[in-house]
């Protein structure tokens, strides 16, 4: 007999509301309690993980991919330019605020989360290795 | 009776992106 290769998942399961995530701390919290004080205290004990704080410049549809976002950051104290093309329902999380999609509405329907709605000017959190001194 | 069913559990870096800063410039 063979095996069968496992499904992959349509969406990333740590997103669903109720999913159980671990901070650094050892804490366990639910996704849709997460506060931006459990990002920045994870990577401050972490070790190896920096939070950085990228803003948000311009959201358009992707050209490569179409039914993707192409969202333009700047990111951290250098303010480089990051591009990257994810899903419309794809949650971040914005400093102060909490989760943000471009879709609230798909990410309501496809992970129950909810969100406000991700705008230009936006500072989400995002993570980079610390830099070894 | 119902086993109890295991329940994932992610880390928190699952959550957000990383973002690689270009090192160019």
């Amino acid at each position: 007999s063979s095996l069968a290769p496992a499904p992959a998942p349509c969406n990333p399961s740590h997103f669903m509301k109720g999913a159980i995530i671990q901070l650094a701390t050892g804490e366990l919290k639910r996704v849709e309690d997460l506060q931006t004080q459990d990002f920045v205290r994870s990577a401050e004990v972490s070790g190896g993980l920096k939070i950085d704080s990228s803003l948000v410049m311009d959201i358009r549809g992707s050209q490569q991919r179409p039914g993707l976002v192409s969202l333009h950051f700047t990111v951290g104290e250098q303010q480089s330019k990051v591009t990257i093309d994810v899903p419309p329902e794809h949650p971040f999380f914005v400093f102060g605020q909490g989760w943000s999609s471009c879709s609230p509405e798909r990410t309501a329907q496809l992970y129950g989360l909810a969100c406000h709605h991700l705008q230009v000017g936006d500072m989400c959190v995002s993570i980079t290795l610390q830099q070894q001194p | 009776n119902v086993e109890p069913r295991s329940v994932p559990v992610f880390p928190w870096h699952s959550l957000v992106p990383f973002l690689e800063p270009s090192q160019s410039g």
